[in-house]
């Protein structure tokens, strides 16, 4: 599928001989299209000068016509940059895993937690939801009222200000549970204080996953501030993008990726809970490349 | 010499992805960047002139007609309706209803501005119009709590737009200056939802409808802008989340777009963290 979308990009390059205008005419087309799904401007550019050289110093075996070279390397740069399969959750049977969620403000974070929470409820697993969001008004009654939707155990406590301390508890409280999921309050790279005590929960509890949200809207911002999130916690196991409902392509959350290091693990595409599916790379590409 | 059209486009091209790299939606940019350039093609210049300058100046004048529109001035129609009400004998509330795309802000923003009304001695109710998301009313229910003022709502799953009438209702009752309606929040390109929306307009009969959009949003900002726009109407819009280290170009986007004025920005999560737009601030921080 993702070379139907290359095939129509590159159908001027027949012939055996680089036209090196051509080619970045056609770069440029794709830093544009790549522009406008919202990649970031830098990671677009970087992306068609990379493609460029390796094009450029590519040994063309007789026989072979350049744009299928051309096609090659950017399918292969496309494939690092976007992903070429599907990335599973890094969950060990027959122990207690810890997930933790983490985002900026409005990304979805609460409403993912209840998505996985179910999603992994009906592949057998038992599964606990925990709230450490001290800071927003009415983030324990968010989460508990999704965790009742779904018949899922849940731990919070409303009047402790400390997170650390009721991801204390709720790993005491939630017994024979298969995986645990911890939703963190909302915060972004200027909060510092934010930002320090979510490096504080991550060293603490050494989850088995953090796993970054992100919304699909996003811009420019989105790698700054994803690259931020993975200087505070050290390492992202994966990235969950979520309101790909809507038209945004989504260049913003691929951004984010790039930056946290992080694959997508995936999407979620509606308000509704089992609106939650496994990333799928031909798709996103496709979305991508409009 | 007279400006060349290659070397515009060469220039332009480059300031175009600078706005982009400044939060500008990217067909914005290009509609600027083609303003510009037939602003400036042909034109006449001294020998010496900088081009690079001139096509500075000339986007900063853009951005600068963009960014200028005059606000609405929203804490001045309050008192011109609460004067109106204290001499007639009817009591007509002020109504503002609050739309936009999911977290952009919404819940947050209006207890911000209930907060800014209580301190300017204004009466206000909220009325909570999302029946629909998880703790929705308990979180508004705590805004209202914090600040002293009442909250109408009913229960999860009724119908959006009973809840405004029963608000309404209750301000023109106990004579309540000002009505503040939180909605669900819905992506502009859900049809079903767009219908919602339009039918609380209908009930609510706002005199104002207020769009609330994150600073951080790309290029879906045209659409959804677009599509609230023309299919619900706005008057203004709040630009939420300024603190986040954006470049403002959301800013000119919205504007751009909804040809509304942007009333206030959300520079944070507290009650103060509410501030009047001010267009300077934001022409420095993308072209600056
Ligand atoms: N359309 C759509 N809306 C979504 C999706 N995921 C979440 N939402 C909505 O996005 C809004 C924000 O979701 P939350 O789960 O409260 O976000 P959050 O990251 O926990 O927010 P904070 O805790 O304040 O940082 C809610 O209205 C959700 O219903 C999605 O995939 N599609
Ligand atoms: N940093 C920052 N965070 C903000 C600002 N405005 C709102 N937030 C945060 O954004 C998150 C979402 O805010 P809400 O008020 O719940 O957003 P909403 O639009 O009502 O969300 P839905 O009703 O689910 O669509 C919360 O964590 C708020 O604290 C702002 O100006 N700056
Ligand atoms: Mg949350
Ligand atoms: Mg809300």
């Amino acid at each position: 599928a993702i070379f139907q979308g290359l095939r129509k990009l590159f159908s001027k390059l027949r012939g055996r001989y680089i036209d090196e205008k051509e080619l970045d005419n056609i770069l440029k087309n794709l830093q544009r299209t790549l522009i406008e799904s919202d990649v970031n401007v830098n990671l677009a550019t970087s992306l068609a000068e990379r493609i460029r050289e390796k094009v450029l110093e590519a040994k063309i075996p007789t026989g072979v016509s350049i744009d299928t070279i051309v096609m090659r390397v950017l399918y292969e740069e496309l494939v690092k940059f976007l992903g070429e399969k599907r990335y599973s959750l890094n969950i060990q049977p027959g122990k207690r895993n810890v997930i933790v969620l983490i985002g900026l403000q409005g990304s979805g974070k609460t409403t993912t937690a209840a998505k996985l929470a179910f999603w992994l409820k009906r592949r057998g697993l038992n599964v606990g939801l925990i709230c450490a969001d001290t800071y927003r008004p009415a983030a324990y009654d968010q989460l508990k009222q999704l965790a009742e939707q779904i018949s899922v155990k849940f731990y919070g406590d409303q009047k402790e200000r400390d997170p650390i301390k009721i991801i204390e508890k709720g790993l005491k409280e939630l017994r024979n549970i298969d995986v645990i999921i911890v939703d963190t309050a909302g915060r972004h790279k200027e909060e510092k204080g934010l930002m320090k005590e979510m490096q504080e929960i991550v060293d603490k509890f050494k989850p088995n996953e953090v796993l970054l949200v992100i919304d699909g809207l996003i811009g420019q911002r989105a790698y700054d501030q994803a690259k931020a999130f993975k200087e505070a916690v050290g390492e992202i196991g994966g990235i969950i993008v979520t309101k790909l409902d809507g038209s945004a392509r989504g260049g913003g959350a691929l951004s984010a990726a790039v930056a946290a290091g992080a694959p997508i693990k995936f999407i979620g595409t509606g308000e509704h809970i089992e609106e939650f599916e496994p990333y799928d790379p031909p798709t996103f590409v496709c979305r991508i490349l409009g | 010499k007279e400006l060349s059209e290659s070397d515009l486009t060469r220039i332009l091209f480059e300031f175009e992805l600078n706005l982009i790299a400044a939060d500008v939606a990217a067909s914005v940019a290009s509609e600027i960047s083609k303003a510009v350039l037939n602003k400036l093609k042909g034109q006449t210049v001294g020998r010496f002139s900088d081009t690079r300058k001139l096509v500075l100046n000339a986007v900063r004048e853009e951005l600068s007609q963009i960014l200028a529109i005059r606000p609405l001035d929203i804490l001045k129609k309050i008192q011109e309706q609460r004067n109106a009400n204290l001499s007639s004998s009817q009591w007509k509330p002020f109504v503002i209803v609050f739309l936009g795309p999911n977290g952009s802000g919404k819940t947050t923003t209006i207890a911000k501005i209930a907060n800014l009304l209580k301190k300017s001695g204004f009466s206000v109710v909220l009325a909570c119009s999302d029946t629909f998301r998880a703790g929705a009313i308990e979180q508004l229910e705590e805004h209202a709590k914090r600040l002293g003022i009442r909250m109408i709502k009913r229960e999860y799953g009724a119908d959006p737009a009973s809840v405004c009438f029963d608000a309404i209702a209750h301000a023109v009752a106990k004579k309540i200056d000002v009505v503040l309606i939180d909605t669900a929040g819905r992506l502009a390109t859900d049809v079903d939802l767009i219908a919602e929306m339009q039918k609380i307009v209908r009930v609510s009969k706002p005199d104002i409808r207020c769009l609330v959009v994150d600073a951080l949003m790309g290029n879906d900002l045209v659409v959804q802008a677009e599509l609230f726009n023309n299919g619900v109407g706005i008057d203004c819009s709040v630009l939420t989340k300024v603190d986040a280290d954006v470049k403002g170009g959301a800013a000119i986007t919205l504007i751009h777009v909804t040809k509304k004025p942007i009333e206030f920005i959300g520079v944070g999560q507290k009650y103060e963290d509410l501030k009047k737009f001010e267009h300077e601030w934001f022409l420095e921080k993308i072209i600056g």
